[in-house]
């Protein structure tokens, strides 16, 4: 009845003030760590009344550091041929996949190269580069452009001083 | 190429904690199953000849439990079990009158108060091996380090609980005094609740 208490003890004797409490992983919540707040409830007490702030002491409960590294029994294991591979197979059937596609593509293209026909594709692209482009007065984008027709430059006189 | 690990074979005592007989109450037979919680063994049987060097079991800021040695150092006893003082005895006064005292330096009309403290019952008490809690153990928590960390002795402030280890915590029982009716309560439990972090404070931990 508390608000946000994950734990509640068994109305225990109040004779040596003390309580041992084993930290359980669920209470984590899948967090590293979570901040609670420790209180004793006496029995004179109600739920309703209950301040677990008042007198609670605030700490952290946490996963604790983790050591990556193979143990003895891990070790003992592994030497007996028990192993946990699946991430490896799983790791290499990736590029073996890939370079199966690759061979089999190969012989397909290899024996498929006789019946290739691709002239008409590469017909329609060499066209394309051998295309007329026609007198530029009548292309559509320059049609209205004021284009000056060419006249004779002016002639320099030389005046009687130079010569 | 790595060499073959061969495990260890577990060590195992047949040194077993056996149920054992008392006597309570004067006359009372009582049979006491001792338990072992994160290596501290409760209501173990009393060793025939009293040991004043006998381990004690403190407890660190965290919760967990360390055992004490005692040592004898030029003739003193150091690191010794702890004295509880009076604050688990009653106290309980008397009051006489010179009639009943008759002393020589008393006035007729005056009248004499004597505080007896009387030691509680340490049937179960005695059972414990681990410090109690009193409040010369209190520590001073919040930011500024004012506020007295009452009821409690451990867990300290901000200390860190980690997943599959036992703590303890520890109160001073006293502390659960019923104002109305005076009596110490007999009977208390043990909460623990989430509270929601301060953003400022939360993942400042070095892991």
């Amino acid at each position: 009845d508390i608000p946000a208490t994950f734990f509640s003890s068994e109305w225990i004797d109040n004779d040596n003030g003390l309580m041992p409490v084993e930290v359980r992983d669920e209470w984590l919540q899948d967090q590293f760590d979570r901040r609670i707040v420790v209180s004793v409830q006496p029995i004179y007490i109600s739920d309703e009344d209950f301040d677990p702030l008042q007198y609670g002491i605030l700490l952290y409960i946490t996963k604790g550091s983790k050591v990556f590294k193979p143990t003895k029994e891990q070790l003992a294991l592994d030497d007996a041929g028990i192993t946990n591979d699946q991430w490896y197979y799983v790791a290499l059937s990736i590029p073996t996949v890939v370079v199966v596609f690759f061979v089999f593509m190969y012989f397909f293209l290899y024996v498929n190269g006789k019946n290739r026909d691709f002239t008409d594709v590469t017909r329609k692209a060499l066209n394309k580069k051998r295309r007329v482009l026609g007198k530029f007065s009548e292309m559509k984008k320059f049609k209205n452009m004021k284009n000056h027709k060419y006249t004779e430059l002016p002639s320099y006189k030389k005046t009687s001083k130079q010569n | 190429a790595r060499q073959v690990v061969r495990p260890k074979e577990k060590m195992t005592t047949s040194e077993e904690v056996k149920p054992w007989l008392r006597t309570v109450y004067g006359s009372q037979k009582e049979l006491v199953t001792p338990t072992v919680i994160a290596g501290v063994t409760f209501s173990e049987k009393p060793e025939e000849t009293p040991n004043p060097l006998k381990p004690w079991v403190s407890l660190e800021h965290d919760g967990r439990p360390k055992t004490i040695k005692p040592e004898i150092n030029k003739g003193r006893t150091k690191k010794g079990r702890p004295d509880y003082s009076t604050y688990f005895k009653t106290v309980s006064s008397h009051t006489y009158s010179y009639e009943e005292l008759k002393a020589h330096n008393m006035g007729p009309n005056e009248v004499f108060v004597e505080e007896e403290y009387i030691d509680e019952d340490d049937t179960y008490v005695s059972l414990n091996p681990i410090v109690r809690c009193t409040p010369n153990l209190y520590f001073n928590k919040g930011l500024a380090k004012d506020i007295r960390s009452e009821p409690f002795c451990t867990p300290y402030e901000n200390s860190r609980w980690k997943v599959d280890k036992t703590y303890f915590v520890t109160w001073y029982t006293r502390f659960f005094t019923d104002e109305n009716s005076g009596k110490v309560a007999d009977k208390v439990r043990v909460h623990l609740s989430y509270v929601k972090e301060n953003p400022v404070e939360k993942g400042n931990y070095k892991r």
